[in-house]
């Protein structure tokens, strides 16, 4: 069975799409096989995969509220190794439509539960959440083997940490024993700027292991990417925001592979 | 009866609670009254404008749920001119307890139309929105007469844009007939950037006069000064930061006054 992981934070434009889809892209290069659930309804992983709205036919939508199954909502998207279960605006009322079904939280759980994974190899699977802790997270971290958290190097973002964790906590005392944390790796880091150091040296110091040691530095490259519907990797293999991905990527699998 | 003015966008860290805050800021040292309702269960505007956790008492979670009325939930936060309706972490679960309610979308505007503003005089309220299209966003658009969108310059950020846009059309046609877009106002700009200058154009070309003159810089003391619970003008009052928020103040007052 693959390793399931949430890319999950509720404060906003942290870093989670663009995490969740470099990283995915470098466990590929690194010869894994990746599937991508892109879990926001904005949609934005599927469209920094290159998936144009229109070409969304079978959605995670579907998946949650229909009777798809996850492989057939998954669809390639012309890298090597990897597949994508998109998402359209269709998903921002996936919540209300769980909320009168008896299995509320159980459900992606249960989707991915009932994959032969003999068939269907797959190493990882990453999941786009949205920035709220609704149903939509509730599900992925039910359904997840860890949680993975993008952390912008600011003090706004900063404050909802302790936040998150005790939510992580929670799910796990209540619906997912299993859960723990993948790490916490933080993003948009500018070298230069006093507040990202300061925030890093508390980080560090407060969580110690759970920090990653790569880090994903501020690129404008970074930001440039998914208007062209490509991975760093295509976009930009040779910049810092390729190499820190590959860095992060490289930092999971010694992780896993020593566990 | 104050202008009511939510500042909402579903995508993540686009400087919602920023805009918020300096702006409610550069209204009152322009002489204006304003009230900021924090509608974030990160409570970023509360802890922003400096109120720590502790010292929120009643709030906004009391005010849509409890039977809290807005002038009792509003403090003062050592600014003259300026009130907070404060958010904690409970505010998450309001979503949950309205859907039980009759009605669902209308709390916040029953709770604002309920005051005697002979009494409490106020020119404006703000509200700093959660970033999702929720039933907290849904409550802020009913009860406002105008909608003010902070746009980070970025892809992912513009692709959201028509959604809002749809979304705060069917509030007016199902829900609130009077609301109007206030404007979009350009984030985080960095005129160095070319696709910072590049979606300037897009947005400039597309909804011409919607989007404002004036337009937000990225600068770190922006970004710092949250964490001394203080505005850009307390922080640093000569940062470009201060001139750009009240650039936009004048802008809109401009505006307002005409009319
Ligand atoms: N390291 C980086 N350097 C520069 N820009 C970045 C970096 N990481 C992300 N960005 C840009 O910052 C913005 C926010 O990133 P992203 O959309 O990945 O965050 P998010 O947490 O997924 O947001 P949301 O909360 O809306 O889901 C995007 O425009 C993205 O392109
Ligand atoms: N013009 C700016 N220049 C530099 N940093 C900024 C600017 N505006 C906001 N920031 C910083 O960017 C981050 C995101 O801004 P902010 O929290 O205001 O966005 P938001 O839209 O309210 O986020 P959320 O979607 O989580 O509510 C914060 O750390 C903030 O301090
Ligand atoms: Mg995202
Ligand atoms: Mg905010």
């Amino acid at each position: 069975k693959p390793r399931v992981i949430s890319v999950t934070n509720q404060k906003g434009g942290v870093g989670k799409t663009t995490t969740t889809i470099n990283l995915a892209v470098a466990l590929t290069l690194q010869g894994k096989s990746v599937g991508v659930i892109d879990f926001d309804p904005q949609g934005n992983a599927s469209t920094a995969l290159g998936l144009e709205a229109q070409e969304r036919l079978k959605t995670t939508y579907d998946l949650l509220v229909g009777d798809s199954d996850l492989f057939s909502t998954f669809v390639k998207v012309g890298i090597e190794g990897l597949l994508l279960a998109p998402a359209t605006v269709d998903l921002s009322s996936a919540d209300l439509v769980l909320l009168k079904k008896s299995e509320q939280v159980t459900v992606l759980k249960e989707k991915i539960n009932a994959v032969d994974f003999n068939q269907n190899k797959l190493d990882y699977i990453l999941i786009d959440c949205p920035p709220s802790l609704n149903l939509l997270t509730i599900n992925a971290l039910v359904a997840s083997d860890s949680v993975l958290v993008p952390l912008q190097a600011e003090f706004l973002p900063l404050e909802g940490l302790s936040q998150l964790m005790l939510s992580v906590k929670e799910i796990r005392d209540t619906a997912n024993p299993a859960l723990r944390f993948e790490g916490i790796v933080l993003t948009m880091f500018d070298k230069r700027n006093n507040l990202s150091r300061q925030v890093e040296e508390d980080v560090r110091d407060n969580l110690k292991g759970l920090v990653y040691q790569s880090v994903i530095p501020r690129s404008v490259k970074l930001s440039e990417a998914p208007s062209y519907g490509k991975s760093i990797f295509d976009y930009s293999p040779r910049s810092k925001g390729a190499f820190a991905y590959k860095a992060l990527a490289l930092e999971i699998l010694s992780r896993h592979e020593v566990n």
